[in-house]
């Protein structure tokens, strides 16, 4: 698993 | 986007529909901490300085907008405008904000992501989210009592943090790459904020009576 980066969520 | 996350969200706008409403129309602030709602439009601001960088869809681009907005706006009401601004107790609403500010501002700098400005600047936001309800729970603390249109306040943002808590949940299992370590726990510590309020709201709005809810 990948800390994940991109802010899709707000 | 997942039913959880929707609901999420509108249940924030909710949560600020009825803050609004309260002080418009109510023309008074009382029992609403103008500290905590400082601190969500420090929130918004800097978590979402990325409007001008990042574009991940309308929706979000659209809501971080009115995030910023009405946190603004409600700010603006309590603090500049009559007849709200003198409904408005200092001393009854003086949380020292500073210290909620200031170890999230090295909470930020010392635990983020990939170490650049904005990771920081936005790992800092959601520190300071996960605290910035203090303010306001304590002034309800202090006064025992709680306004119904408070308490549905509160209640939506506390509905808001218990459903994205679900979102993560449900991306966890349905998504390969989703983890997001710094967002769960700072998650899991707000929406444990509420727990206790919620157990009083529950206690007065059950059997559906509209109580005011009393707090010990």
């Amino acid at each position: 698993l990948r800390e994940m980066v991109e802010k899709d969520e707000l | 986007m997942n039913i959880f996350r929707f609901l999420g969200d509108m249940s924030h706008i909710l949560s600020f529909v009825i803050l609004l409403l309260k002080i418009t129309q109510g023309k008074s602030a009382a029992g609403i901490s103008l500290r905590t709602q400082e601190l969500y439009m420090i929130v918004f601001c800097s978590r979402y300085l990325d409007l001008f960088w990042n574009f991940s869809s309308l929706y979000n681009s659209f809501l971080k907008v009115v995030f910023i907005a009405c946190s603004s706006a409600i700010v603006y009401i309590i603090r500049f405008k009559s007849p709200q601004k003198d409904t408005w107790n200092p001393e009854l609403d003086n949380f020292p904000i500073q210290y909620l500010i200031g170890p999230c501002a090295v909470a930020g700098l010392l635990i983020n992501q990939d170490w650049t400005p904005f990771e920081m600047i936005w790992a800092f936001s959601i520190y300071l989210e996960a605290v910035a309800i203090l303010p306001q729970l304590f002034l309800l603390q202090k006064q025992g009592e709680v306004e119904n249109l408070t308490s549905h306040y509160v209640a939506a943002l506390g509905a808001y943090r218990g459903l994205y808590l679900m979102n993560w949940v449900y991306r966890y299992f349905t998504e390969d790459d989703y983890l997001q370590r710094i967002v769960w726990f700072a998650g899991t510590v707000q929406t444990g904020l509420y727990i206790d309020f919620f157990y009083h709201y529950y206690q007065s709005k059950r059997g559906g009576l509209s109580r005011p809810v009393k707090l010990p």
